[in-house]
């Protein structure tokens, strides 16, 4: 019994022993701030007394790039640091706070910049930002596209929020719906983490698909090789499918992946604060596994994981997995109309779009990982 | 002139205010996105040193050998940098693989650099933004390039979490309404 996602909770279900911890100093893990929010200190110190006791952690980031300003914390920049630093427990975490200094200057593309201009950063980045993909230019999108595989191409993790808004909805000029599609979600080059709920909410229980859950079809870029059997596969085998309108199905699937999303306690302004959901929960959940698996990993002298979806797609298709526990009930949000009614793609058995693959089960999960 | 993000929404996102046209001498940063080189090459790249079966799997690369592959070309280097200097803009700074610039010059000059552009003060809160209302073009000459320039029409992106009260009224809203259709 539990009255919500604590650290504890989280890793008793994704089977994290105490044992589970970063060894390695030269191991570390990031997230990323796009808004005048910052965490503090003081909030991170007390939610890992509070919550953290049973299991090695670090209780301060070693690391502020960028300007962290002395106002109140933000809620968003508090859950990254704490969840990050809660399953990736221990592993050196760097905080990358980029609100623009200029008010010209757009914030998102100078984290990037700042990514692309370090000759060392953290191995792993958990990144809860996204536009609608009909409100970006494709020049602006195929551009950051490159950036991303300039970031795979050195060996790095970059996972994204897959969103909070389902399959979303937009209103086409003859008004129509179609669903809409999230960016940077929805690059084939960065790794995309979706929502699940416990089937009991106050249980250790297995997982349902949470229905604010970010997940579709790009309209801007192709589906990649790594993950077409898996996307035809759903599409062939999933019993109701929306209409064929609403999606793009050639697009670039997602999320990959998914974490706990609904019900988390959080730390911020020193008061403990229950009923905190989204991807933005579930994705630095999930970026601090991976920088587990990364210590592993480099203790066995093997390179970090870099770019994950070819890895995990391959591993998938490969036959029965334990590597994660596959959501299979649940659909998530969409348009209010009468043809979808409010209601986007659900989940089934191997991959769909509102959970991924499933959610981690560590040990497992490590085994795939440390020999793919 | 060549506007290389024509389909860049201009919407001023919900929250924000218009407040006024920045004057003349007021200092903008903009950010320019130029053209890098074997796009190509780094995709195909990038699939082995992903891909568990290649032999090339978690060879990743350096900073240095990235810059080696996608920097800019020197036509695209000189072309941009003489551009930027007929306007008096100097002292841009640049990353390591050469592949974006980030300037500074009065929002007078920006809109002489890049015809349509008119750039505003937007407030959200304590935050304040520039940007163009209007899209940008750039001289044809320099289509091939230049992908984009940064700072003009992106407002930064809300990221709020989801309480679950007001997911729950959420959901019964939507229920709601699913039984009225």
């Amino acid at each position: 019994f539990h009255l919500g996602v604590t650290p504890s909770v989280i890793r008793k279900r994704y089977n994290l022993t105490d044992r589970d911890i970063g060894a390695l100093p030269n191991n570390s893990q990031a997230c990323a701030q796009f808004l005048e929010q910052y965490f503090h200190p003081a909030d991170l110190a007390e939610f890992m007394k509070l919550f953290a006791s049973s299991f090695g952690h670090c209780s301060r980031v070693d690391q502020v790039v960028g300007h962290q300003g002395l106002g109140k914390a933000g809620l968003e920049a508090s859950l990254d640091v704490e969840y990050i630093m809660s399953t990736g427990a221990n592993i050196s975490t760097w905080v990358f706070s980029n609100a623009g200094r200029h008010e010209s200057q757009e914030p998102f593309l100078a984290w990037l910049l700042l990514l692309s201009n370090m000759s060392s950063v953290p191995w792993v980045h958990s990144v809860s930002y996204g536009d609608d993909e009909d409100s970006l230019s494709r020049a602006y999108m195929e551009r950051l596209n490159v950036e991303f595989m300039k970031a795979a191409a050195r060996g790095l993790t970059v996972l994204f929020a897959s969103g909070d808004a389902g399959a979303g909805c937009r209103k086409l000029a003859g008004g129509s719906h179609t669903f809409r599609p999230s960016f940077p979600a929805s690059s084939p080059y960065v790794t995309t983490v979706g929502g699940t709920a416990f089937q009991n909410p106050f249980r250790v229980t297995w997982e349902v698909t949470d229905y604010i859950s970010g997940g579709g079809f790009s309209n801007v870029f192709p589906m990649p090789d790594y993950q077409a059997a898996a996307v035809r596969n759903f599409l062939h085998s999933a019993p109701k499918l929306p209409p064929r309108s609403y999606y793009n199905s050639s697009g670039r699937a997602y999320p990959d992946l998914a974490a706990l999303s609904d019900n988390y306690w959080v730390v911020t302004n020193r008061i403990p604060l229950p009923w905190v959901s989204g991807t933005s929960a579930s994705t630095p959940v999930v970026g601090g596994i991976m920088a587990l698996i990364n210590d592993r990993r480099l203790q066995k002298g093997l390179p970090p994981l870099g770019f994950l979806n070819p890895a995990l797609y391959k591993l998938q298709e490969k036959g029965p997995t334990a590597a994660f526990y596959d959501v299979t009930q649940g659909c998530h949000l969409s348009c209010l109309d009468a043809a979808v009614e409010g209601q986007g793609f659900c989940a089934g058995p191997s991959w769909d779009p509102v959970s991924g693959w499933g959610t981690p089960n560590f040990p497992q999960l490590l085994k795939a990982l440390l020999n793919p | 002139g060549w506007a290389p993000e024509q389909d860049q929404s201009l919407r001023v996102p919900a929250g924000w205010s218009h407040v006024d046209r920045v004057a003349p001498l007021d200092e903008l940063v903009l950010t320019f996105a130029l053209r890098q080189q074997n796009v190509e090459h780094l995709m195909k790249l990038v699939g082995r040193v992903s891909d568990p079966d290649s032999p090339q799997y978690g060879k990743y690369l350096s900073l240095e050998e990235l810059c080696t592959l996608v920097q800019p070309s020197r036509l695209t280097l000189n072309t941009v940098h003489k551009w930027l200097g007929a306007y008096g803009i100097k002292g841009c700074k640049t990353i390591s693989t050469l592949d974006f610039l980030e300037c500074v010059m009065p929002a007078s000059t920006a809109e002489r650099l890049l015809p349509g552009a008119q750039f505003h003060r937007y407030v959200s809160g304590e935050r304040s933004a520039v940007r163009s209302p209007v899209p940008y073009s750039l001289h044809e000459e320099l289509a091939e390039h230049i992908d984009f320039v940064g700072g003009l029409h992106r407002f930064p992106a809300e990221r709020k979490v989801v309480t679950r009260a007001s997911g729950e009224e959420e959901a019964t809203a939507q229920y709601q309404q699913r039984r009225a259709a």
